[in-house]
């Protein structure tokens, strides 16, 4: 269980703050189905971060399983979300220099209780298979289209077993028959207990989830539009 | 008027060959708007680039107002390109150093006949505000949202008032009042003049072009879904 409350984030740049979040109220129970949707700009990404603990929030109280996590050192943050958390990112954060294979390794090469290579091996074939790229493992993200990077993100966020998956516009650049197989797999997931918190501008894919929140100008809407704060 | 014949696409690496494009025949004439569709990985980006003078064929002929193309210097295809194609790339390629400001006024400063200084000002401004951004011109990229970036990207296209604007995927990371927008300016353009080539994985957004072209493993397909080739 996940919950949120007064929940805001400051960008400040030289001459501005950008309000991003303005007061996020919200509880998530293990095994749910949440999804996000909001025009452009309107916090999305940024709500996601801090549930990923990628971030921290500028004030408000962020508990998981009854602990406040708003506080954490980047190092304690950085342990939960490898144990615990799976992240698919809007621009995918693959990293060049590396394979296809290695990047969806690297969760698991990270982990401080030392998984043996066979086992990552098998998980990362097991991922790769998930998302129908197998034939591409020993390649660089850069010789792969958009479509399939974005499978080799969420063939990464998938390796670890994550307990709660944070999905960032899965199918944004995916044809619809790849979008459909994505929603598959993530919907099945969730039926196993993965929890499941997924941002996307597709109405029939939000319409997939347990419940859906609606975000304008840093804010939840309650269901006849108001925002709730 | 652009044509191709027999053009293809080989990616070689290490251990295998990639036929991104297995024989293309494709012909646009000035002022015709062209949707490209297909799943993800069968060669639309690939064919996009080639396009936009961006990368060469491994064969066949391109030629754009009956000049033959594909042998071109990269400096005079990037002469070309400058001066008359814009290019709205998937995954946007802006430059995370620069302004958004900077970003989009990047293809004029460019340009080897010199633009005044006013001039290029004004027309960043233009471009600035036809995508609703004109608030965030002194941020850098990596502080916006994955549409904000898109928006800028679709910006930088446009100020050059390109011939040949070529589009992929321009929705992808929009919700639907944004990409409703995006579209809306694309249609517009192409009414004042301005071939457009888009690549969609939407089918409304598809549907809006004078032409619909299916790609599949590399090949267009006949209105009966068989390869033409
Ligand atoms: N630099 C490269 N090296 C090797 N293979 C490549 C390279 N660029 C593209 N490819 C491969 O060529 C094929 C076509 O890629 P392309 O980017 O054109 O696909 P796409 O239709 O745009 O897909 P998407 O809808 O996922 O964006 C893919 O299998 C891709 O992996
Ligand atoms: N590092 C940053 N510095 C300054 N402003 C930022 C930063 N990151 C995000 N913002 C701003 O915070 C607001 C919310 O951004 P966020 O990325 O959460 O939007 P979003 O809802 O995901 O949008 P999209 O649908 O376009 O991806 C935007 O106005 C954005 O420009
Ligand atoms: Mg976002
Ligand atoms: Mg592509």
């Amino acid at each position: 269980t996940i919950s949120m409350r007064g929940i805001t984030k400051v960008f400040a740049t030289d001459e501005m703050e950008t309000h991003a979040l303005r007061g996020i109220d919200l509880a998530i129970d293990t095994g749910d189905f949440v999804s996000i949707c909001g025009p452009s700009g309107c916090g999305k990404s940024t709500l996601l971060s801090l549930l990923g603990l990628l971030d921290m929030p500028t004030s408000g109280s962020y508990q998981i399983e009854g602990h406040e996590v708003s506080g954490l050192s980047l190092s304690e943050a950085a342990y939960i979300r490898n144990e615990k958390i799976g992240f698919i990112f809007q621009s995918f954060n693959l990293i060049d220099e590396l394979t296809v294979f290695d990047n969806i390794a690297l969760p698991l090469r990270y982990r401080r209780s030392s998984i043996p290579k066979a086992e990552i091996d098998a998980r990362v074939q097991a991922c790769l298979q998930k998302v129908d790229m197998t034939h591409r493992s020993g390649h660089r993200p850069n010789q792969l289209s958009g479509g399939q990077q974005q499978r080799i993100a969420i063939a990464r966020a998938l390796v670890g077993n994550p307990a709660l998956l944070l999905v960032d516009e899965p199918t944004g650049n995916l044809d619809s028959k790849n979008g459909d197989a994505v929603m598959e797999m993530l919907c099945e997931l969730n039926r196993k207990g993965t929890t499941l918190c997924m941002v996307t501008h597709d109405p029939r894919y939000a319409d997939m989830a347990g419940r859906k929140l609606h975000l304008l100008d840093g804010r939840i809407l309650d269901a006849d539009g108001a925002p709730l704060q």
